[in-house]
């Protein structure tokens, strides 16, 4: 693929 | 009536591991169905290059040769240049958005933390909260981070740019009406001796078994991404009766049992297709001796080879923009959701101000 994955920043991973 | 609210909740330990668990995953049909995608460009880079299977159909030595043909429908009907050549404008534009959204929300960071510092400036020690240069650490990082992200996205777009400039002429002329397309190719003496010889015959069979090895493929990726699994509740088992989880055994156990056949098959199909492609190496080999080789013929193969590999770019880049114009807006959706983080934190700031303010003033 040719555009960085959004993968990760999908899930809010801060539990506030 | 009664809903369990939390009926989905589990302890952390089981959420992360779930979590590892999916990457995994991911990582397991990525790899499968990336090695099946580019076994496919390598089949069609070969095909392209040894001018197949047009040379085949081409026996007129003037006729636009009918996979060449095919190929040509198939283009004008996804919408030509022109849908790309769109497509591509817009990138920009998205960008463009991403960018405003992303700065917006760092100005409104920059813009409080001014306004704090100002005010402890002032009042000094009696200014006693933490400065809003701390607190918006993470906040700025993750927005470094959504840099670096565009940064990388500029490049992609960069490829896609260039790609498509050392295509367009070919590509436009693939989708050009056949009369014109007909005519643009030279044209050259056809070969009588190729009719009916053996050689042509073992060539088609090869490559109708090719274009199987293919499908196959399609189906196989079907197949791959059809697999569900959930370890949420193995994992909870573990947690209850061990106290912890081997997610990274559990996991790989579990991926081998879903995913070893069509593993298994995946090699297969693979190694079918690099036989396949040695035997028609060979076999074209002999098929080019066989041909009469003047310079009329090699012109109109070297147009053909490249109109067939338009095609191939044609597909490459609306595949690149389609990928690229969903980054763009799955990018704008993560990005308002961290300006709305800004934006609160920076509400919450300024109505903390206000009292303190206040309190300063009175006291």
């Amino acid at each position: 693929s040719l555009y960085p994955s959004l993968e990760d920043l999908k899930v809010d991973k801060v539990i506030r | 009536k009664f809903t369990d609210l939390f009926e989905k909740m589990v302890p952390m330990a089981v959420q992360q591991s779930v979590s590892a668990a999916n990457s995994r995953k991911a990582e397991t049909v990525n790899r499968l169905i990336g090695s099946m995608r580019e076994a496919t460009n390598l089949c069609n880079g070969v095909l392209a290059s040894l001018n197949l299977p047009a040379a085949l159909e081409d026996l007129s030595g003037d006729a636009v040769p009918q996979s060449i043909l095919e190929k040509s429908r198939a283009l004008i009907q996804q919408g030509g240049l022109q849908s790309i050549e769109q497509l591509i404008k817009d990138l920009p534009e998205l960008l463009q958005r991403n960018r405003e959204i992303l700065d917006e929300s760092l100005k409104m960071l920059d813009d409080e933390e001014a306004t704090d510092n100002e005010l402890r400036g002032k009042f000094n020690q009696r200014w006693n909260r933490t400065p809003s240069g701390d607190l918006y650490k993470p906040l700025r990082a993750e927005g470094n981070n959504f840099r670096n992200i565009l940064d990388k996205a500029v490049q992609a777009d960069q490829v896609v740019r260039e790609r498509y400039t050392a295509h367009c002429e070919m590509i436009a002329l693939l989708c050009k009406p056949e009369n014109e397309l007909s005519a643009a190719i030279p044209s050259a003496n056809p070969a009588k001796t190729l009719q009916g010889s053996e050689v042509v015959n073992v060539l088609r069979s090869q490559l109708a078994q090719l274009d199987e090895v293919k499908r196959e493929r399609e189906v196989l990726e079907g197949e791959v991404k059809s697999v569900t699994f959930d370890l949420t509740a193995k994992f909870l088992t573990a947690l209850a009766q061990d106290g912890a989880i081997n997610e990274e055994v559990m996991t790989s156990s579990e991926l081998d049992a879903r995913y070893g056949s069509h593993n298994q098959r995946v090699q297969q199909n693979l190694r079918r297709q690099e036989e396949l492609l040695s035997q028609i190496q060979v076999s074209h080999q002999e098929f080019s001796a066989l041909k009469q080789s003047n310079s009329e013929a090699n012109t109109r193969e070297d147009v053909l080879k490249k109109l067939a590999s338009a095609h191939d770019s044609y597909i490459e880049i609306s595949s690149n923009i389609k990928e690229g114009t969903k980054f763009y807006n799955d990018l704008t959706e993560i990005l308002l959701k961290f300006q709305n983080k800004c934006s609160d934190i920076v509400f919450a700031r300024k109505t903390e101000r206000d009292e303190l303010l206040k309190e300063l003033q009175q006291s």
